[in-house]
């Protein structure tokens, strides 16, 4: 789940 | 109307079969500049990108922007069905709910064409912010295929290590570990064998060996891949195609 959140919240920094 | 004609269907062929293990169903964006993809697999944790300039086809037509939700196993199916050097042309319209799929075999003179149904993905599309990365290294695509699936062997995850001796993979598991050492060297008369890292501070990050497998089904499509990292952003690998771009992203692994 934290690796999930990592990536959503790379993707989303925008 | 979207028309789009491959020289060889080989190269479509060979896209869909790296990403099919990691998206099923995902939308290709065709617009006046080329086809594009973005999706991420089931477990939201590795996001392909692929961009397929329209100068990478022989012909290249598309009025409107389209969207072509698809299965990629269905698509798949339909690629098997024609030959990897046949001329290859994808046609829809501009609303479509099939996606026309031809091979044309100039030497034995045979065309054959399959209808692919297409389908409402519901997908949200992301930015991929520009990422100023503490670590890249090029490498031969058959060098990190080999050290994704030896170091599987061993492990389900891999560290990886890069500082200016070069890059390090190594891997810990129940019947024992491994680790193997790239050092950065020029190769003037096979450029492709060549091993680049550049570096802006030394890094060092776990991942799924599992998800740098799948990525590693693209290495048919390019003799070098590019791996960049940094201790902010999930892991890129990248596999440049004639106009356009395969982009694999995979979050670190936490902990352990």
């Amino acid at each position: 789940p934290t690796e999930q959140a990592l990536l959503q919240r790379f993707f989303e920094h925008i | 109307m979207l028309e789009a004609k491959l020289e060889q269907a080989a190269l479509l062929k060979r896209i869909v079969d790296s990403i099919r293990d990691i998206v099923q169903d995902c939308n290709f964006e065709c617009s006046e500049s080329g086809l594009s993809l973005q999706a991420m697999d089931n477990s939201h944790i590795a996001l392909v990108s692929l961009l397929l300039g329209k100068d990478g086809f022989t012909d290249y037509r598309c009025d409107r922007s389209i969207s072509l939700g698809v299965n990629v196993g269905a698509l798949t199916k339909i690629l098997k069905c024609g030959g990897n050097d046949d001329v290859l042309t994808l046609r829809a319209e501009d609303k479509p709910s099939v996606l026309s799929v031809m091979f044309e075999d100039s030497i034995q003179d045979r065309i054959s064409e399959y209808n692919l149904k297409l389908m409402d993905v519901d997908q949200e599309h992301m930015g991929i912010p520009d990422t100023e990365y503490s670590a890249s290294v090029t490498m031969p695509t058959a060098e990190f295929q080999r050290i994704a699936r030896d170091l599987h062997t061993l492990s389900d995850s891999v560290e990886i290590d890069v500082n200016k001796e070069g890059i390090t993979f190594s891997c810990d598991g129940d019947i024992g570990a491994g680790s193997i050492v790239l050092k950065p060297s020029s190769n003037i008369d096979r450029p492709e064998q060549s091993i680049n890292v550049e570096i802006v501070e030394p890094v060092t990050l776990s991942f799924n060996l599992k998800y740098l497998n799948h990525f590693c089904k693209a290495s048919g499509l390019s003799n070098q891949v590019t791996l960049r990292l940094s201790g902010e952003a999930p892991l890129l690998v990248e596999y440049k195609l004639p106009n356009g771009f395969i982009r694999f992203f995979l979050a670190p692994k936490i902990g352990d």
